[in-house]
């Protein structure tokens, strides 16, 4: 689809950040910044598959790294491994010629582009859980130019994925 | 009109597009 190839990615990462203040997590989730450590995905993810995303996993996500870029990658790894597996695992699927985000430029550089597609595949898997009724209801009630981002970001991973 | 496409609304696209997305049964395509 060619509108999916005019996908703005830093536009994206802005409209993913405002749909992942909706999961109502304790810690702050209003910038790349807030985002980069790691922890405020995987607490949305436990919200989206507390079975799969359990405390287990979520121990291996160290808290509090600070500016430890090192610490960040390192979460951020385990969280991507996670979203891969679950959509594997779980969701029956797999994604297909989707560029993964760079993990390094999230943790050492706050990169808006890489973090979209991070949240992008964490949106992939809101919407395809078995609460996913909640979530897109919840996408539905938001401003309209975000649910157009949102929309789009579904169908470029939509265009991608294989059973 | 910009909020136009074929025919539907802005709001009518988006509608359509999450509510077939509500009923779409896992690992089949969009």
């Amino acid at each position: 689809m060619a509108a999916l190839e005019t996908v703005d990615r830093v536009e994206l990462c802005e409209s993913l950040l405002t749909w992942i203040q909706t999961f109502g997590v304790e810690e702050p989730c209003k910038t790349v910044e807030d985002l980069t450590s790691g922890a405020v995905m995987a607490q949305v993810l436990q919200k989206i598959d507390v079975v799969y995303f359990n405390d287990s996993w979520i121990s291996r996500i160290k808290p509090d790294v600070g500016d430890n870029w090192r610490l960040k990658i390192s979460n951020l790894k385990k969280i991507l491994k996670g979203i891969l597996d679950y959509n594997h695992e779980v969701l029956g699927q797999q994604i297909n010629d989707f560029t993964l985000p760079d993990v390094t430029l999230i943790g050492e550089h706050s990169d808006a582009a890489e973090l979209g597609r991070m949240l992008q595949l964490i949106l992939g898997c809101a919407v395809n859980c078995e609460q996913k009724q909640e979530y897109i209801q919840t996408i539905m009630m938001m401003e309209e130019s975000v649910q157009h981002v949102v929309m789009t970001a579904i169908q470029e991973l939509m265009s991608k994925e294989s059973p | 009109d910009p909020n136009m496409k074929g025919g539907q609304t802005s709001e009518g696209v988006l509608a359509n597009f999450f509510n077939s997305l509500l009923t779409k049964k896992a690992g089949s395509p969009g």
